[in-house]
């Protein structure tokens, strides 16, 4: 099963 | 003193069209480079940046940086009335809780006025990185709409591997299972439908389909569109804006537990 990841977790506040 | 000019109207018309459902209120930024948004869906899974560079329009009077908040669907409905070939004004005073969008006919002798409230929108800006990416697939925009439409009457997430066979985009469901395989073709007589694939190494990554087919919405925009993918970033989905610049939509991937 496959979870589903968010843009934040990739990109940081700048 | 915010006035910028689009004679090509029709661009700002499809630009909402391809954003309104998937994100509901944003800011607008307006300084001297250009016109432009960046937001994230409601399950910030997918961010949408947007740039209309400001020589792209005919006229841009930007006094001083100006964020203005604005209902995506309020403003999609009042760009709905103006003509597609409609020349598309902004106008927004310093200080003033309005915009005004003005549409001129060609023939000059049809004027309308809308003017719409803006909205306090507090959203923080993400910092993008200029990524290397190990593959960039650039095919038809058609095309790409196409192979999403067809797998989500299949399934609701799509694996796109990316090997130097080409590119494929796989989807299983209760129904069963699809595999497109998009393989590279630069003999075509027409650049635009050239599928072309760059890769400095193979990758394999899966999304959700109900974000892919909201992105291309953007299709009337551009005949190519450009998927760069990396193993540990979100995909870039790129619609260029001809002359203008560009509508990216960036997709966060579905990960192994």
């Amino acid at each position: 099963q496959r979870k589903q990841a968010t843009i934040s977790s990739f990109f940081g506040a700048k | 003193m915010l006035e910028l000019r689009l004679v090509q109207g029709s661009l700002l018309k499809k630009v909402l069209e391809a954003i309104k459902d998937l994100v509901n209120d944003a800011n607008f930024d307006c300084s001297a480079t250009g016109f432009s948004l960046q937001a994230m869906d409601s399950s910030h899974v997918a961010l949408v940046a947007l740039l209309l560079r400001s020589e792209g329009f005919e006229h841009y009077r930007c006094d001083r940086n100006l964020s203005m908040g604005m209902n995506l669907g309020n403003m999609a409905k009042m760009l709905k009335c103006a003509g597609n070939d409609d020349i598309i004004t902004l106008k927004a005073d310093d200080g003033s809780d309005t915009v005004t969008f003005m549409f001129e006919s060609p023939t000059q002798d049809k004027i309308s006025d809308f003017e719409m409230k803006l909205m306090d929108i507090d959203s923080e800006h993400l910092g993008i990185p200029e990524a290397e990416y190990h593959a960039i697939v650039r095919m038809p925009s058609s095309e790409f709409g196409r192979i999403c439409k067809d797998l989500s009457s299949i399934g609701d997430t799509v694996v796109i591997s990316v090997t130097k066979e080409g590119v494929k985009f796989s989807t299983r469901g209760d129904i069963g299972t699809a595999n497109i395989v998009c393989r590279q073709n630069n003999t075509v007589d027409k650049p635009e439908e050239a599928t072309i694939i760059e890769m400095t190494e193979p990758v394999s990554l899966t999304f959700a389909l109900r974000y892919m087919n909201s992105f291309t919405k953007a299709t009337p925009l551009s005949s190519i569109v450009t998927l760069s993918l990396s193993s540990d970033l979100p995909v870039v989905v790129e619609y260029k804006i001809a002359e203008m610049g560009y509508i990216r939509f960036y997709l966060a991937p579905k990960i192994e537990e």
